[in-house]
């Protein structure tokens, strides 16, 4: 464990937790994608499945227990919560995610470190993780909104990654022979997307700005 | 040497 890794967890965490309390705090999900979010708890399903059976540490216990929790929260809040439920925009949150999970399936079936079932599943979520954010992306690019979607839960999504990214690089030279084609190259993807995500979500802020201001 | 099966990454 090094501190980059450590402060990547902890970003990843509070982000998930700085969206839940915003859509507690407004009773609102204005401009969330609730397919991202699902998604998302596939990927810690599917992720953590060895939570069962492999003991690695009471930290890497407590995080998985608490990115599912946090997970299935944000989800509970946009289908069932009497209020938030109904700021959920569901006419426009509409992509497709089998376009995402099948091909991920194929993929994580073709290419894994060992052809076992949570191997595979471990393999599926971290390619999965890497296009999760599509529909959240497509449905600012239509909306633009960005009420919940607070600047510091976009600020502490950019750290995660950028943070994981410095995590790599560390264990690269200083552990002899670590390499995980796998985690890499998705997770880059997945930090290209997130960039593009940034881009749309300052361009949203702007546009947001500008109509707000006083003539 | 590392082992990519290893899990302890979240």
């Amino acid at each position: 464990m090094n501190i980059f890794r450590f402060a990547g967890d902890m970003t990843h965490l509070c982000s998930i937790v700085v969206l839940l309390l915003k859509i507690e705090a407004t009773k609102s999900c204005a401009g969330v994608s609730l397919r991202t979010q699902e998604l998302y708890a596939v990927v810690f399903v599917s992720r953590y499945l060895d939570l069962f059976f492999t003991f690695i540490s009471v930290y890497n216990t407590v995080m998985k227990v608490f990115f599912i929790t946090s997970s299935f929260c944000i989800i509970w809040y946009m289908r069932h919560h009497r209020i938030v439920s109904q700021t959920y925009d569901r006419e426009q949150d509409t992509f497709r995610v089998a376009f995402l999970v099948v091909p991920c399936i194929f993929l994580a079936l073709l290419v894994n470190h060992e052809f076992s079932m949570v191997e595979v599943l471990w393999t599926f979520s971290i390619y999965l993780e890497s296009v999760a954010i599509l529909p959240q992306l497509i449905l600012l690019q239509r909306t633009f909104n960005v009420d919940t979607l607070t600047s510091n839960y976009v600020f502490l999504l950019g750290a995660y990654r950028a943070l994981y990214i410095l995590n790599w690089l560390y264990r690269y030279f200083t552990e002899p022979g670590y390499s995980q084609w796998i985690v890499w190259s998705s997770g880059t993807l997945q930090t290209a997307i997130y960039c593009d995500f940034f881009y749309y979500y300052v361009v949203s802020w702007r546009k947001n700005e500008r109509l707000s201001l006083p003539s | 040497a590392f082992d990519p099966t290893t899990k302890d990454e979240l």
